[in-house]
């Protein structure tokens, strides 16, 4: 389908790149095959300024207020969240699992660093993921390139500043073709 | 080129200016 290309408006601050939101919702029962994952994804919106993004951010619901099995998806505009997409499929993911109560936070936080160009790792960001599931929450920072452990080191120490997590806060990073191994 | 780069107090005072000052 074709979109028009979000541009800053004027006297608007322009982002390094253009992103799009995304929802997803799993239908319980119904296996998570790639077809019906892309069935189940919505691209909310596209967005090439920091007021832009906040006209769409300020009408979402917070995670923490999803009840189910959802996901919120920011990714740079021109790649799909999917394992499949040519960007991504290299790649792999920085996961934190949170408590309840901390995902609305910790997920605003996580945009607002990828947003403003926080993590310094050139084109590497690919986009992040905050998914709501019953007992706990799961945050993901994609990356292009997983072989590139300064790259993924980097990521790394950026998410723990910016995130500001409990010091016992796991985090694990996974491949995509593991992802798709295990799956 | 230069990258854009903006902290997140920066963003989040733009939350509420629609219109840059």
């Amino acid at each position: 389908a074709r979109r028009k290309m979000a541009v800053p408006g004027a006297g608007e601050h322009p982002l390094q790149f253009n992103y799009s939101l995304w929802y997803s919702r799993r239908t319980p029962g119904r296996p998570a095959s790639t077809q019906s994952y892309e069935q189940n994804i919505r691209q909310i919106g596209t967005f090439a300024s920091v007021e832009q993004f906040w006209r769409f951010y300020s009408h979402m619901i917070r995670p923490g207020d999803l009840t189910g099995h959802s996901d919120f998806h920011l990714f740079k505009d021109g790649i799909k969240p999917m394992w499949e997409d040519d960007a991504n499929k290299m790649g792999g993911k920085w996961i934190i699992r949170l408590r309840k109560g901390l995902a609305s936070r910790c997920w605003e936080n996580l945009i607002l660093a990828i947003l403003g160009e926080q993590f310094m790792v050139g084109e590497e960001i690919c986009g992040a993921v905050v998914s709501v599931r019953f007992q706990e929450d799961i945050l993901s920072i994609w990356n292009k390139t997983a072989s590139d452990q300064a790259t993924t080191a980097r990521i790394r120490d950026t998410l723990r500043r910016v995130l500001n997590l409990p010091p016992n806060t796991i985090m694990e990073y996974k491949t995509h073709t593991d992802s798709i191994k295990y799956s | 080129g230069t990258r854009i780069i903006y902290d997140r107090k920066f963003l989040l005072e733009r939350r509420s200016s629609p219109v840059a000052k």
